[in-house]
């Protein structure tokens, strides 16, 4: 009869994309740590 | 190469299809169960190290307090009550971090604008008296360090920039 | 060919002097740079063969420094499940000179010549070492290339997306079936939120095919597996973390999943009903669904009902691959009585005995797939070309041109033709059409109520009430087609569903139409 998906950790009626968080396939947890952000390279001043 | 898609999915999507038997692969899956990837594996601390470290005393604070790279409290810092000094600092001196990121993020909706090739927040002062689809030209505010060469004061302020032209292909 | 004499040494020692360059405190671009030209004035970054043997000596000193630290963890005890403690210094010291030397030159090129070195490598490094290759090293490099090189500043435009589809082609080049051991490492970087979603925005949906091409990796490996019901703990991990994607897939980008949901029932087997519920179950972000149960619901007046789903797949490329196609367009021109088209069609349908075994089915799923899909396209086309004004929908096309026409008469050569398996399987392929409102949806719904209504035979109704219970008495989600029709069919008294006798052939069956009907109100 399949899983109840909602136990896999991922917030299925969420308004945010949940790609961003998204840790792993093998963890039911959002992603730890620094969110991924990226500085533009002109932001490092020379 | 793409549309091979469909030819190795004609009879024989439903075998195993690749180069080693259903039996084999199983047997390495069942090794690589035991060498998962660890969520350790994937942590790449990306830890700031301030180029021109500042030596404060050992009861001082030695590491960023958490908060710093909490995005509401620079949602706070984004307040117009609060100023744009405290973003213009995190911007300039906490290069290639993610409160630097929180800060642009914050300048931004206050409507400045940074400028790649001169590495500066440019505001409007008034709306622009030519504007195309290259660029725009008129008044503006812009952030930025001086140094008076008389009384060497020094430091970041505020400056007005009249026919100024800011191509758009120099807007990050 | 060998190394030429020294080489390794000379590339061992540039990695140490780069490793302390790397370490000395507040290293910048200045020290970097330098010893980057040096690498270039010592002719090693040309992209010849040289190149590639620099790469692979690199790669061999880091993940070799890596493995190394584990062996001295091994000497407590090691419980299988224990992690081993893997120091990642070198690799990460690797990969930042990889970084650092694309970064300045913006030449994909190297990139996806130093990605090629590194797949051959890993390739080797999994036949030789078999059950005990380790795939954490590997997925360090690539966990530290994704984000970085991922994100390159585009000095040339489209460079980002060059950057990403290189890591599809190595990802493709790794794929399960060909590294089975890389498997969960795989999925997780095909999978990373600087790869995945990347591929899957902008660039006008160029990088799509390659995540499409990614998945059926994933799931032609695991198809074999996932016949069974009982999956062992290494597959069923699998399996979730599957799930998880696709589950990522359908809130974020289910247009991505609608329009190639043709492929991907192709090759996720038909006994996995939840993980196929996923991907049938979604809709464009754009369209709001009328609840299925609304008392009255007149699905043909939808707007929707009449637009045309978008598929990306090659639907009709499995009949071509067996020289079916033109039989089949013939048929549906000329509508042929006397010709063996349908005669022969169950024949054509099965598989050779020799795949039969591995295949897991007497059948060619692939075919009856494209076959029913393609025939139901062709016949919304003839439909939509005989009343253009009202853009077709059934109700003002009468019905009887609707059901008549050749597409019918192969659907019911093959639902009264084909054994019980090959019937199933039949019936799943006009299932795996009942999604969200759109042409396709409505007419493949009609298809199979009116097969009900018409079959003299109460084995194919009771197969037909099987293949959509079966899917709707799994965990959810459940697609909004199938809901429709089977409400359609257990309250329309057209088809007389309540006086069928195999809704109480046992008590748990009866028990179950009687929970089903209440839920359906």
């Amino acid at each position: 009869l399949g899983i109840d998906l909602t136990t896999l950790g991922l917030n299925l009626n969420s308004a945010d994309n949940l790609h961003k968080t998204f840790g792993s396939p093998w963890s039911d947890e959002p992603a730890k740590g620094d969110p991924d952000f990226n500085v533009p390279q002109c932001y490092l001043i020379k | 190469d793409l549309g091979a898609i469909g030819d190795n999915l004609g009879g024989s999507s439903m075998t195993t299809g690749g180069m080693h038997d259903q039996f084999y692969n199983l047997q390495m899956l069942e090794a690589a169960f035991y060498k998962l990837p660890q969520p350790k594996d994937s942590e790449r601390p990306r830890s700031y190290t301030p180029r021109h470290p500042a030596i404060t005393p050992p009861s001082y604070p030695q590491v960023q307090a958490p908060i710093i790279n909490n995005p509401a409290l620079w949602d706070r810092l984004g307040l117009e009550t609060y100023g744009t000094d405290t973003l213009f600092f995190a911007f300039y001196y906490q290069p290639n971090t993610y409160q630097q990121y929180l800060a642009a993020r914050e300048l931004k909706k206050q409507s400045w604008r940074y400028h790649r090739k001169y590495q500066t927040w440019f505001q409007r002062h008034e709306e622009p008296k030519v504007a195309t689809d290259e660029y725009e030209q008129g008044t503006y505010v812009y952030f930025d360090f001086h140094v008076n060469n008389d009384d060497l004061q020094h430091g970041w302020c505020q400056r007005i920039k009249t026919e100024f032209t800011f191509e758009y292909n120099y807007l990050e | 060919s060998e190394d030429p004499a020294g080489f390794r040494d000379q590339v061992s020692i540039l990695f140490a002097e780069w490793y302390r360059i790397c370490e000395l405190p507040g290293a910048n671009d200045a020290a970097f740079n330098h010893f980057i030209l040096q690498l270039h004035q010592n002719g090693l970054l040309k992209g010849d063969d040289m190149t590639d043997r620099f790469f692979r000596l690199l790669t061999e000193i880091s993940v070799a420094h890596c493995l190394s630290s584990e062996v001295i963890n091994s000497g407590a005890l090691q419980s299988p499940q224990q992690i081993q403690n893997l120091s990642f210094l070198a690799i990460d010291i690797y990969a930042k000179l990889v970084f650092s030397i694309l970064k300045g030159s913006g030449k994909t090129a190297l990139l996806s010549r130093i990605l090629a070195v590194t797949v051959r490598f890993i390739q080797k490094d999994a036949e030789e070492k078999k059950g005990s290759f380790n795939p954490r090293p590997y997925f360090r490099l690539f966990i530290n290339w994704l984000p970085d090189l991922g994100s390159l500043e585009p000095i040339v435009d489209g460079a980002n997306f060059q950057i990403l589809t290189a890591f599809a082609n190595a990802f493709h080049a790794l794929h399960p079936l060909k590294i089975p051991a890389f498997s969960y490492a795989w999925l997780e970087l095909v999978s990373h939120r600087s790869f995945m979603p990347k591929m899957l925005t902008g660039n006008s949906q160029k990088g799509w095919p390659y995540i499409q091409r990614l998945l059926v990796d994933m799931f032609q490996f695991m198809e074999p597996f996932l016949r069974n019901a009982e999956l062992g703990p290494p597959v069923h991990f699998l399996y979730k973390g599957t799930l998880r994607v696709l589950l990522v897939l359908l809130h974020d980008f289910p247009e991505f999943l609608c329009d190639y949901h043709f492929t991907f029932c192709d090759v996720i087997p038909p006994s996995c009903i939840q993980m196929r519920n996923i991907i049938l179950s979604a809709f464009p972000r754009n369209m709001r669904l009328p609840d299925p149960s609304t008392p009255n619901l007149k699905i043909d007046l939808l707007a929707e009902i009449n637009q045309s789903p978008r598929i990306l797949s090659e639907v009709d490329g499995a009949l071509k691959s067996k020289q079916m196609k033109a039989d089949v367009d013939e048929y549906l021109k000329t509508r042929q009585q006397g010709s063996s088209f349908l005669a022969d069609l169950k024949q054509k349908l099965l598989l050779p005995p020799s795949e039969a075994a591995s295949a897991g089915t007497r059948y060619n799923v692939p075919l009856i797939n494209s076959l029913v899909l393609y025939v139901g396209m062709q016949a919304i086309q003839q439909l939509q070309a005989r009343s253009p004004h009202a853009q077709s929908t059934a109700n003002t096309v009468t019905l009887a041109v609707f059901l008549v026409g050749a597409a019918l008469d192969i659907f019911q050569t093959l639902i009264v033709e084909l054994d019980t398996e090959g019937r199933y399987l039949f019936l799943n392929a006009v299932a795996n059409q009942l999604r969200y409102p759109n042409t396709h949806t409505h007419y493949f719904s009609f298809v199979l109520l009116y097969l009900f209504a018409e079959s003299t035979q109460e084995i194919i109704q009771e197969q037909i009430t099987r293949v959509l219970l079966e899917r709707l008495i799994v965990n959810r989600p459940h697609p909004w087609g199938l809901l429709i029709t089977f409400i359609e069919l257990i309250k329309n008294p057209r088809y007389n569903f309540w006086n069928r006798s195999f809704i109480r052939c046992a008590p748990d069956i009866e028990r179950l139409f009687e929970s089903v009907s209440r839920s359906c109100g």
